[in-house]
C-alpha cells in the first residue's frame, strides 16, 4: 500500500525532524519581522491535503487572498550523505472576507505530489480510481503516527481538503483560515 | 510494497528534478573550483544503496579515505508550496590505495533511512527480515524506473553495496571508485 509507506516516510523523513524546532524558527522569524500578524496558539505548520491529491506548487494561484511573505529560517542537517541538506518552510499572509491578514506556516503534503504523479503512470501499478482511496489511508496513517508522536505534539494541523468547494475562489483562504 | 512507493518517490519527487540539472551544476562547479580532481565521463550522481540498509549521515564516518570537499551550485525549485526549496548535493574528495585523490558527487538513497526506521517500528508494519527484501525491491524499481527515462540517462550510477567486506575500513571508497 504506497499511502503507507509514504505516511511512514513523510513523519520519519521530515515531521519528525522539522516539527519539533518549529518553535524555536518561529521565535527567530517573529524577532526579524516585527510587522507579522500572528494570532497567539497558531505556531503551528498547517499541512493542507487535498482529496483529489491535485496540488498546486505556488498556493497564490489558488486564491488571490493568499500572498507569499516570507521563509522560515532554513534548518540544515546532515542527511544520508547530503551535507547541510535544508529544510524550510513558507509562510504566506492570507486575508479574510473583511480584508484582515493572518500570517501562517502552511504548506500542501509534498508526497500527494507522487500519489498523483503515480497515478498517471502505467508502469506506476495503480490508477485515478485508487488514488482517492489512497490519499484518505495517508491521511489516516498519518493521524494515528503524529497522534502517537510526543515530540510532535501540538506542532502541526492536518487540513483535510475535500473538493466540494473548488469553484469558490477564495475556498483555501476560507479553509486555512478555520484553523 | 513499501519499497515500490519509496522508489517511485525518490525518483518522481527528486531524481527527475535534479538529474537533468546536472551536467549545468558540475559545469559551474568546475568553473569555480579549478583545483578538483575530475575524471572525464565521471560527471554522474553516484547513489549508494546498501542492502542492510544502514546508513551513514556523513560518508567520512564510514571510511577516512572520504572527506568533504564541497556542494554543487544549490538549486531552488517551488515545490507543493514551499517557496524555493533547495536541492543540493556533496562532492566528496575520495582517495585511493595509493593515495591519488578523485572528486566524485555521491549520496546514499535517502528512503533508505525510512525503510530503516520503519523496520525498528512496530506500528509500521514490517520487520528486519522484510527490510532486505525491500531495499532489493528498491533498487530493481528505481532501476527499471530510471532505464525507462529519458531525461536521466548517463546522469546516475547506483551502486548496490553488499555487506560481505564491511570489515575492510577502506570498503567504501574502493567501491565508489570502481564506478
Ligand atoms: N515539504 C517538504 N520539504 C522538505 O524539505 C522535505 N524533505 C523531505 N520531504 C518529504 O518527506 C518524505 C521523506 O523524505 P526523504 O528525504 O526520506 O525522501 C526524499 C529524498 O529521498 C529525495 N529528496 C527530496 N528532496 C531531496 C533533497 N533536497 N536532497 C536529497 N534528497 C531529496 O526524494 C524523496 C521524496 O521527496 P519528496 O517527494 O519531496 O517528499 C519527502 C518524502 O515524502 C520534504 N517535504
Amino acid at each position: 500500500n504506497v499511502a503507507h509507506g509514504l505516511a511512514w516516510s513523510f513523519y520519519l523523513g521530515y515531521l519528525q525532524l522539522v516539527l519539533p524546532c518549529l518553535e524555536k524558527s518561529f521565535d527567530t522569524f517573529h524577532t526579524s519581522h516585527r510587522d507579522s500578524f500572528w494570532v497567539r496558539g497558531s505556531q503551528k505548520l498547517l499541512i493542507l491535503i487535498p482529496l483529489n491529491a491535485n496540488i498546486s506548487n505556488r498556493l497564490e494561484d489558488e486564491d488571490n487572498n493568499i500572498k507569499f511573505y516570507d521563509s522560515l529560517p532554513n534548518s540544515e542537517l546532515d542527511r544520508a550523505g547530503v551535507r547541510g541538506r535544508v529544510y524550510k518552510h513558507s509562510v504566506y499572509r492570507v486575508r479574510d472576507e473583511r480584508g484582515k491578514a493572518h500570517d501562517c506556516a502552511v504548506e500542501y503534503a509534498t508526497p500527494l505530489l507522487t500519489l498523483y504523479r503515480m497515478s498517471q503512470e502505467r508502469s506506476a501499478g495503480f490508477g485515478e480510481p485508487e488514488r482517492r482511496q489512497q490519499v484518505l489511508l495517508f491521511y489516516r496513517t498519518l493521524q494515528d503516527i503524529l497522534e502517537q508522536s510526543l515530540e510532535c505534539r501540538n506542532r502541526y494541523r492536518l487540513i483535510l481538503l475535500k473538493d466540494e468547494h473548488e469553484d469558490d475562489p477564495h475556498f483555501l483562504s476560507k479553509t486555512i483560515l478555520k484553523h
